[in-house]
């Protein structure tokens, strides 16, 4: 589903140059779970953003499900975006003036879901997360972990064929991120969705069938786990 | 330094209030180094946000430092948040337009300390967090973890002598918290900083002195911890 050969990114020129990626390659199969390690700094968030759609790579190729990055438009990633591709971001990114639901509801706004359908996945994903109580409340309601998985919940009500998590526990005690977990492993081996969940958290990575570990902006290790 | 007696927090009113807070009391004496724990919601922020004077309880009563809290008026409870308490937000809260080294600035601007004490301070805090490399970096160019530290550095670089850090390692990866949690102990002994730390991490709270537990509100367990 993903194959991206040498992607480079850099920030700033000449002197300054930041190298946030030098020369990263991955290749990720329909139904895999990867987990995204590292040393902050290392690159992960960059690649995360490259992988999906949010940024361009200075350099490499990138293709998703064999269609090269570079054919396609703005308006195209946006729809798969909206669609295909869950994300959730490290820093959480809730409109702040939306309330949960309707901040779970507007990729599918964008994917030209109908209201019905987009109305039943917007309550059906935040129950999974635990925080269907809190649909009506807005980001400055709730506390850093209920923000935290309503962003998970925007991720995953499309129904998408890959999800991308950067750091989808790090505000959370160790139940909820464990409830977390659950919910993306049930969706893996249910659903077949591949994921790719960058994390600190040896206990995430454990459930991961695969860790992929970045420094530099390079990959220095990519494994097959079997402790699942 | 600490001295909080059944303190409430209520959000709305009628049959939607929330009762972040249900009856909180809680010394802490100089020096001391306090894991708060609870589950996601349980109300650690909200207490957080009360001891560091950004926030008022609905009833109970709060002295800091002898001094009960009811009677420091708006002006001066800003002077000691500049000055004498430092805190590190869960959503790291760095203003987006500001360098680095502007963020960790601003609070030493508002206590009106004088620039030459101001500037060795910055690039103390920031060397010390591991982050003085990216002084000139506004918060869009650095990683997470790059922010949070630098949060971190500008709620220590006033010299306070109380320390609220709310989820201060939730962005780090191991080797990074493993530093921020040495630069705690650090303070903690070398100045008698006192230290109360949200976390969620085992690692962190093993490392202080006692740790206390809130569920929906309340205090469910206080504990003294000998392991360091
Ligand atoms: N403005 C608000 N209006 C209504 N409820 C609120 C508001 N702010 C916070 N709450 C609620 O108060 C409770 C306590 O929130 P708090 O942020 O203190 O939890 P927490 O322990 O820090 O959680 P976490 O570990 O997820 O950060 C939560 O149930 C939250 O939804
Ligand atoms: N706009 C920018 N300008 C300059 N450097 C940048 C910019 N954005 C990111 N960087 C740098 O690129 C590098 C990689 O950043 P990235 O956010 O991918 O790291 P990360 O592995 O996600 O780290 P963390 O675990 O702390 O979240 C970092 O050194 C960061 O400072
Ligand atoms: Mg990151
Ligand atoms: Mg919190």
């Amino acid at each position: 589903i993903i194959a991206a050969r040498e992607l480079t990114r850099q920030y700033g020129q000449g002197e300054s140059t930041v190298h946030a990626l030098a020369g990263v390659s991955l290749d990720v199969e329909p139904g895999e779970m990867v987990a995204l390690m590292g040393p902050s700094g290392s690159g992960k968030s960059t690649l995360m953003q490259i992988l999906g759609l949010l940024d361009r790579p200075t350099s490499g190729t990138y293709e998703l499900r064999g269609r090269s990055v570079a054919q396609i438009g703005s308006g195209e990633a946006a729809r798969l975006r909206g669609r295909r591709i869950g994300f959730v971001f490290q820093s959480i990114n809730l409109l702040p003036r939306l309330t949960a639901r309707s901040n779970v509801e507007l990729p599918m706004v964008y994917a030209r879901m109908k209201p019905p359908e987009r109305r039943v996945r917007v309550s059906e994903s935040l129950e999974r997360l635990g925080v269907g109580h809190l649909a009506h409340r807005r980001p400055s309601q709730m506390s850093g972990g209920q923000a935290q998985r309503v962003a998970i919940a925007r991720a995953i009500a499309p129904g998408p064929d890959l999800l991308l998590a950067d750091e989808p526990t790090g505000a959370l005690d160790r139940a909820s991120g464990q409830a977390v977990l659950a919910a993306f492993q049930e969706l893996n081996r249910d659903l077949g969705l591949t994921i790719i969940v960058v994390t600190h958290d040896p206990l995430v990575a454990r459930h991961a069938g695969r860790i992929v570990e970045l420094e530099d902006g390079r990959v220095v290790a990519d494994r097959q786990v079997e402790d699942r």
